[in-house]
């Protein structure tokens, strides 16, 4: 997968960190500092569709131009996480209990065309 | 996306970048607390000192450690693993003072309505930390009740005695008790250690913060029972 750089327009992860201090909230979450909310956006061109990422490959090479010429076969193509980890939480409940917990697939690692 | 047809995030290119980030920051604010079962963000009245926090911590561990190497496990006590991608909750609820008399004392654990309503309990471990007045051993009986919320019938009460003999740590199984007051919705758990004479605040040492009692609970989130038909 790739990060997105400045102008970036094809499927990529855009970075986006979301510092809890910043938001009033570090108060009642006690670990971590923040959230990274990464997620995925970009064009995914026909002859992209079902790479996860850029794969560079002569095989992915080949797909690509089968997928190219064969273009009103393939389908809509879209930006898409492929890889997510959770968001370990230590936080303070109502009643002032501490609690820890992993909330799955909250964090985006990778994305792809699908 | 196809002409027309609205993507998620194309929608934020267009945004001015200040916009945009304020957006973001809403979503992410509205699926974590979503996520945590919460409508809005807890309000912190009164934030558990460093100290119990720490304490507590290293109690867990060394009793995790403990019950490891006891049952054959090896060191570090591996917690049960859970199917993936169920979510797992570790909860640390410390007492709040109750009533007391001369050979009783009351010891109250709030748990929210929306871990109870949400999680159903694997373990739970009432920890307390006996102060013997001297040598000997000390009977106490130690008796759990789920009141209603109106603080009127008592449900769900249960009594065990044991033997204090020295200073230090003790645990107790409370487990079926938090599952029972989950299960019923109901959100506070009643401690009561009374001791057979007045030996002072029956036998807790309670004016250190760091050896505040304490109740180490672990959960899961309830999955929707799935009814299979052939």
């Amino acid at each position: 997968s790739i990060d997105c750089s400045g102008d970036s327009r094809m499927c990529c992860r855009k970075e986006f960190f979301v510092d809890f201090k910043e938001i009033g909230w570090e108060d009642w979450i006690i670990q971590p500092e923040g959230y990274h909310m990464n997620y995925c956006a970009g064009l995914c061109p026909l002859h992209m569709a079902g790479i996860p990422g850029l794969a560079a490959s002569f095989h992915t090479a080949v797909l690509n131009l089968i997928k190219a010429n064969n273009a009103d076969a393939a389908v809509d193509s879209c930006c898409v996480p492929t890889r997510r980890r959770p968001l370990s939480l230590l936080y303070y409940d109502r009643d002032s209990n501490i609690v820890k917990t992993d909330i799955p697939d909250m964090i985006v690692d990778a994305c792809g065309c699908t | 996306a196809p002409k027309g047809v609205w993507c998620p995030t194309c929608g934020l290119a267009a945004l001015a970048p200040t916009t945009r980030r304020d957006v973001l920051i809403a979503l992410a604010k509205q699926s974590i607390l979503s996520k945590l079962h919460l409508e809005d963000r807890p309000n912190i009245t009164h934030p558990t000192s460093r100290g119990a926090l720490l304490t507590a911590l290293r109690r867990i561990r060394a009793q995790r450690t403990d019950t490891a190497l006891s049952s054959g496990m090896p060191r570090g006590g591996r917690v049960p693993r859970l199917r993936p991608g169920t979510q797992e909750y570790q909860i640390l609820s410390f007492a709040e003072s109750g009533s007391s008399a001369s050979r009783s004392v009351r010891l109250h654990f709030h748990f929210t309505r929306e871990l109870a309503g949400s999680t159903e309990i694997l373990q739970a471990t009432l920890y307390l930390f006996w102060a013997v007045p001297g040598p000997g051993t000390y009977p106490v009986t130690i008796r759990l009740s789920q009141p209603d919320p109106r603080g009127l019938n008592v449900t769900g009460a249960s009594e065990t005695r044991l033997e204090v003999q020295r200073d230090g740590w003790a645990t107790l199984d409370v487990g079926r008790a938090v599952q029972s007051l989950f299960s019923r919705g109901g959100q506070k758990l009643t401690v009561e250690l009374e001791v057979a004479e007045d030996w002072g605040s029956p036998l807790l040492s309670v004016h250190s913060e760091a050896h505040w009692p304490f109740v180490a609970a672990q959960a899961r989130a309830r999955t929707p029972t799935r009814v299979q038909r052939r």
